[in-house]
């Protein structure tokens, strides 16, 4: 059994013990720390409540509390897991965990899976693919034709609904992105690979060993 | 066309966490 001297810090309502969420993700027991350091900082930005609200992530990825985005809307959803419209501390490690280098790619394909699946139905829909492809034209300055627009979605859609049914399922989806691993790219964010090094900041003296 | 809508989808700054890690001295 080990023996540490825990800093005394007020920890938020959602906190977690680090060994446990290192356990259950690709982080280490000094990485979860940096990232608590790093939930600390995003969720005292606004609202000092040590919860992330909507406009805290927002704030964190575009410097502006007000920049509404879709896909930065799902990520923030996806990472409340509790659907209490905040982050807490043990859902945005968890969350980050998939983002990992060293997570799985099953869970990359998963989490994205989820992501593009707009109306939860379990099925990702030709309405939700031209939505999306409509909403970052819209917060781009690509202009595409509605035509052109549509082309591409029926391009896409028949090469991933190889059923035939109108529809994306998880194991369509898979074999969709086996074939184009690219889709799954942004699924993962270097930054995590050593973020102690990285951010060493955030880095809290701490006298429990890394398992790994 | 070989333009795949997933691809395109995935441009969004709406993708990019990058942005939770970087430092802001405000």
């Amino acid at each position: 059994m080990g023996c540490f001297h825990s800093k005394i810090t007020k920890h938020t309502p959602g906190y977690e013990d680090p060994t446990i969420l290192a356990a259950e993700t690709p982080f280490t027991v000094s990485e979860v720390e940096a990232l608590y350091e790093l939930f600390k900082k995003i969720s005292s930005s606004i609202i000092d409540d040590g919860l992330i609200h909507k406009e805290e992530f927002q704030l964190a990825l575009f410097r502006n509390r007000n920049r509404r985005n879709l896909f930065s809307d799902r990520i923030f959803d996806l990472f409340d897991y509790k659907r209490n419209e905040v982050i807490e501390f043990g859902e945005f490690v968890r969350s980050l965990g998939v983002f990992h280098p060293n997570a799985p790619v099953s869970d990359k394909v998963a989490f994205a899976f989820r992501l593009y699946d707009l109306r939860n139905t379990g099925y990702i829909e030709r309405e939700e693919l031209r939505e999306m492809v409509l909403a970052l034209l819209h917060e781009s300055d690509l202009v595409l034709s509605e035509d052109f627009v549509e082309m591409i979605v029926d391009k896409t859609f028949s090469d991933a609904d190889t059923k035939g049914d109108g529809r994306i399922d998880p194991d369509e989806w898979k074999e969709f992105v086996s074939r184009n691993p690219s889709l799954i790219k942004n699924m993962t964010l270097p930054y995590l690979k050593d973020i102690t090094l990285a951010f060493p900041s955030f880095v809290i003296s701490s006298e429990v060993e890394d398992s790994e | 066309v070989n333009l795949n809508a997933f691809e395109i989808i995935s441009l969004s700054a709406g993708f990019d966490l990058s942005g939770l890690f970087e430092e802001s001295d405000d």
